[in-house]
């Protein structure tokens, strides 16, 4: 199921900024809501490029992707 | 495999590179030999031939500090990282001082292939999805002395560059 710890959720934004182009939204009466809508779109980048179940969610499998040792190049063209 | 967008890669097939600076953890023969073999994977598969240098710059610059905007993050995570053909600081390879690499050991990250990636990405590859392939972006580890360059990663390559000729 979803992992809901903040440390988790932390790296993976983290992870995502680095590797999936996650962007800091800056306008703040819609900013939650659309970081939400894009970090579930990211996810599901990076579960679809690791042949993972899409879901979007922050699943286990894809937290211990998150947390292998990996290039620095991100998965997706910049 | 996949390519960066607009497939840049090289427009010759002799290629120099140069190693700046070294790992505390390993010997400078060690380094060397894992830069040599590393190179060498994708040497045997197409026409490129690599020439080492020892001063001003070469196309695939090596070293051991990032060097750029993009910081490294400590032991783990990131190990090392690369950039697409191109003038300046393309074809660049960056490794991670903080990570422990060996020459050989499961006990550290093998510098021979966390390098034979990056030169992938030297040459012009962009990560594959494909699990198994070189060009896969986590560390997985596997004996230097059996390692074989992936049917995926082949194909990748010589998409960009041809096959090795035996004349």
């Amino acid at each position: 199921g979803p992992i809901s710890q903040p440390s988790d959720k932390d790296e993976a934004t983290h992870y995502l900024k680095s590797f999936y182009n996650l962007t800091d939204l800056t306008d703040e009466t819609t900013a939650v809501r659309r970081e939400a809508s894009q970090m579930t779109e990211k996810l599901k980048e990076m579960q679809k490029f690791f042949g993972f179940k899409v879901t979007g969610k922050l699943d286990k499998e894809t937290m211990e992707m998150m947390k292998k040792p990996r290039c620095g190049v991100p998965d997706v063209a910049a | 495999y996949s390519t960066f967008k607009g497939k840049p890669k090289w427009q010759t097939n002799k290629l120099t590179y140069r190693i700046v600076n070294y790992t505390p953890d390993m010997s400078v023969a060690e380094v060397d030999t894992s830069m040599e073999k590393a190179l060498q994977v994708w040497a045997k598969v197409t026409p490129l031939k690599f020439t080492r240098i020892n001063r001003g710059t070469a196309d695939i610059m090596i070293s051991f500090d990032h060097g750029d905007a993009y910081p490294f993050d400590g032991p783990e995570g990131t190990l090392a990282h690369a950039f697409a053909p191109s003038p300046a600081i393309g074809g660049d390879a960056h490794f991670d001082d903080d990570e422990f690499f060996t020459f050989r050991s499961s006990r550290g990250f093998v510098l021979f292939l966390v390098a034979a990636h990056e030169f992938g990405h030297s040459l012009g590859l962009s990560h594959s999805n494909v699990r198994g392939a070189l060009m896969f972006p986590t560390y997985s580890f596997t004996s230097p002395d059996r390692f074989s360059l992936p049917s995926d990663d082949i194909r990748g390559i010589q998409s960009l560059y041809g096959k090795h000729m035996i004349l």
